[in-house]
């Protein structure tokens, strides 16, 4: 562990925690992508099967499940308890685009041909790509609430603050994992354009709005 | 193309 993966963890945290008090709070989902709260529930089930076979930590045990936990709950708010709020016709990304194409290059590109190794693979596909029916949303309706830019910022910042922990374990380790790296770029890049708005409108007391 | 399981990150 050191302070870039901490911090990559803690902002992952961070964003779950937002989603669900936005959620809350507002008594509302609209702006939330379902999409990609689904594909995010597939990612965590099919990353974390190894609960079940390995104990690495206990800090490691408690962060999957919380992540499993309350990726279940976002799913049960949004399409259970506030279903209504949902903006169900702006999102309208067809996910099985994004799922299978994973699924295929997780068959193809992975580690060993065993099953618990192919599922982790298509998770990390899967994760770097998950938040395009969130963007795909947002670009639809041509803006996002505060609390859900912060929700973006801190779920993006979580992956570049991994890259940041894998050039240190690189170094101070010899460790590295080809998948994971190549990946998490792709899935940082995917959020640059949202980073470059965040950070000359939101964090100036603007409301996230993308140009007409 | 990577170490394989078990995976210490999240």
């Amino acid at each position: 562990m050191n302070i870039f993966r901490l911090a990559g963890d803690l902002s992952h945290l961070l964003a779950i925690i937002l989603l669900l008090i936005k959620i809350w709070k507002t008594r509302s989902c609209a702006g939330i992508s379902g999409k990609s709260q689904i594909l995010f529930a597939v990612v965590y089930v099919s990353r974390y099967l190894d609960l079940v076979t390995t104990f690495i930590s206990l800090y490691n045990t408690l962060m999957k499940l919380v992540f499993i936990t309350s990726s279940f709950a976002t799913l049960y708010l949004m399409y259970v308890k506030f279903k209504a709020t949902y903006d169900h016709n702006h999102d309208s990304f067809r996910i099985e685009f994004l799922l299978l194409p994973c699924f295929v290059l997780a068959l193809l590109i992975n580690a060993s041909f065993t099953p618990l190794e192919v599922l982790w693979t298509f998770s990390i596909y899967l994760e770097a790509v998950a938040i395009l029916p969130q963007l795909f949303l947002v670009s639809k309706t041509g803006e996002a609430e505060s609390i859900t830019s912060h929700y973006l910022f801190a779920l993006g910042s979580y992956r570049a603050l991994y890259l940041l922990n894998w050039i240190y374990r690189y170094y101070a380790e010899g460790h590295y994992d080809l998948i994971a790296i190549f990946a998490g770029a792709i899935q940082t890049i995917l959020y640059c354009d949202f980073f470059y708005l965040y950070i000359t409108k939101v964090l100036k007391g603007k409301k996230l709005q993308l140009p007409a | 193309y990577g170490s394989g399981l078990p995976k210490d990150e999240l």
